[in-house]
């Protein structure tokens, strides 16, 4: 977009612009097929913030690229159609220019064209990685609401539904934990999912083996029963508060950290 | 995936229309 600015300004000189038909129809394909995929996405998901949030990005993509169209039918027209006087200010900040005076016409439309495809597609994006991050999230909270009861399993039966309810859920959660941390580029942020899905891995197999260790006592009598019982919802509660710290993390964006400015 | 992959298809389009308009504009300076 700052390059199309930046033709747009050099036109002031009083060159034409040229024609654009084909790359512009190019950008109106794939905008439409973007739109057929988000349809599709909007209708298959079951995340309701989604299917409330995609379908602006997706106006707005396909707003901008009527746009486009729209300019590029009137360049090819008038090559000379009504040139720039100031744009500088299109992308430096407001408060950062000393003047700010509009540019005209289908030069206007075509950069606006451009940037609303692009901001559109880069909003709908955002939409879909925070609905797969939901996703993500609900997989901790499942493995969140086993955790709270180990400390009522009794029983070695118990125990055996415990693991075999257990299991499958922290296996998709460090799946997918694992997976959406070599996506990220903020290293801070993937340091430290990484370092909670190795804890959540060596602290499973001992949690287990403490309830098992309580539900022995308690079998033989309950000697003992309390410390063991400590030792549980101390590992139980370390796991919580990993995954917990793996929740709040996945929901971190970038523009949380002063370092990434 | 079909999101990603329509998402970087418009990025290369919008690419080529950019350079399009660079390149035309650069011959007619």
């Amino acid at each position: 977009v700052d390059r199309l600015v930046i033709l747009h300004e050099e036109a002031e000189d009083g060159n034409a612009m040229p024609d654009l038909s084909r790359p512009v129809q190019a950008v109106s394909n794939a905008v439409a097929n973007l739109i057929k995929v988000g349809r599709d996405t909007i209708n298959s998901s079951d995340d309701p913030i989604l299917r409330q949030d995609m379908p602006g990005s997706l106006h707005r993509v396909e707003g901008a690229s009527r746009l486009l169209e729209d300019a590029c039918a009137m360049l090819k027209a008038d090559p000379y159609s009504q040139p720039a006087r100031y744009v500088r200010d299109l992308f430096v900040p407001h408060h950062q220019t000393s003047f700010s005076l509009p540019i005209f016409g289908n030069r206007k439309k075509l950069i606006d064209g451009a940037r609303g495809i692009l901001q559109g597609t880069s909003a709908l994006l955002l939409c879909f990685d925070e609905s797969e991050v939901r996703k993500i999230i609900r997989e901790c909270k499942k493995v969140l609401d086993y955790l709270a009861v180990a400390e009522v399993i009794e029983t070695m039966e118990d125990l055996v539904q415990f693991v075999k309810d257990l299991s499958p859920c922290l296996t998709k959660v460090s799946r997918e934990v694992d997976s959406r941390q070599k996506e990220l580029t903020h290293q801070v942020h993937r340091d430290i999912l990484i370092r909670c899905l190795d804890q959540v891995k060596t602290l499973a197999p001992i949690l287990i083996c403490s309830m098992k260790i309580f539900i022995q006592i308690i079998a033989q009598g309950g000697k003992g029963a309390e410390e063991a019982a400590e030792n549980r919802n101390y590992l139980a509660g370390r796991m919580t508060d990993e995954i917990t710290e793996i929740i709040r993390v996945l929901q971190l964006t970038t523009y949380d950290e002063d370092e990434w400015e | 995936e079909m999101i990603l992959e329509a998402a970087k298809s418009i990025a290369a389009a919008t690419s080529a229309l950019v350079k399009a308009a660079s390149s035309a504009q650069r011959e007619l300076i």
